[in-house]
């Protein structure tokens, strides 16, 4: 318990750059504690306390708000260096209360809890009257289309069946009405073109993919998003990601890069 | 502040240290 009776705590500036660190550390803390989703970044940090702790240093009482970022919670990029997801793409705010101990210069966090929630509708519809709406993951058109998308996937697929890892987002999109679906999937032990069960294949663990998105037109229309250079990670020899996914309105398949290096297609189509 | 009691002491600016500045956009 870092308050003791009768100690006074410190006042400092929100943005003092002790404060700032200090919140840092903790945004630190909780990209490298989530386990699904999005990374979050520093939006704000709404109070600070710092407590005298016996027998030394202080602890920083923390409220700091956060926004989602676009870089997935496996993705290795810096958080600083991902792209805050913008108002009209339905942005996600964290509200975060932290302890985090200052000691010998170094700062541990003590006691974390944070929540996340979705902009509100009225929010994103005033800014942007035609912005898809995130939809709930359990939706019965999102849980249809990620199933549609990764059949289609797998057909494609010369190599390793690919299982689905996790829905991470989904919008209804107005015009044209279509589902707008983000997932990541991983490799399997299975091979895709002989797959009967596939109760029965095991997820490779280390071929995680990043979300890929996938927008359902109507009831079978499937387009992909874009091959685009990710992060270079470790690959080891095996399955496959089928670097070509099918699209079935050739007018909307996105552009693929002319010759794109093979290291840059390892997680398939990817935002 | 020392001031005469005739002088008016002109108000500084309101110091307000929390919450710190928005980074990104606030929703």
């Amino acid at each position: 318990a870092p308050h003791i009776s009768g100690l006074v705590y410190r006042e400092l500036d929100c943005d003092d750059p002790e404060t700032e660190q200090a919140a840092l550390v903790a945004v630190d803390y909780i990209n490298n504690h989530v386990l699904q989703g999005y990374k979050h970044t520093l939006n704000q940090i709404d109070k600070v306390k710092v407590w005298p702790r016996r027998p030394m240093g202080e602890v920083f009482e923390l409220e700091i708000d956060t926004l989602e970022t676009k870089c997935y919670f496996l993705d290795p990029t810096p958080v600083a260096n991902c792209t805050v997801r913008p108002l009209t793409e339905h942005a996600v705010e964290g509200d975060c209360d932290f302890q985090v101990l200052k000691q010998d210069g170094q700062f541990t966090v003590l006691f974390a809890k944070c929540g996340s929630s979705p902009d509100s509708a009225e929010d994103v519809l005033k800014v942007c009257p035609q912005c898809p709406l995130l939809a709930p993951l359990n939706d019965t058109k999102v849980v249809h289309a990620v199933e549609v998308a990764l059949t289609a996937f797998n057909t494609q697929s010369n190599g390793s069946y690919f299982q689905l890892v996790e829905v991470s987002r989904a919008q209804h999109v107005p015009l044209p009405p279509s589902t707008y679906v983000e997932f990541a999937v991983t490799a399997t032990d299975c091979v895709a073109a002989e797959v009967t069960d596939p109760a029965k294949c095991n997820p490779l663990a280390e071929k995680v993919s990043r979300p890929a998105w996938v927008a359902l037109l109507g009831r079978r229309k499937v387009k992909w998003s874009s091959l685009q250079p990710v992060p270079p990670q470790p690959q080891p020899d095996g399955a496959e990601m089928p670097t070509t996914p099918s699209v079935a309105d050739p007018a909307a398949s996105p552009s693929l890069p002319a010759d794109p290096p093979a290291a840059a297609l390892v997680v398939g189509p990817v935002v | 502040t020392v001031a005469q009691p005739s002088v008016p002491v002109a108000a500084g600016p309101v110091v307000r240290p929390c919450p710190g500045r928005i980074r990104h956009f606030k929703i």
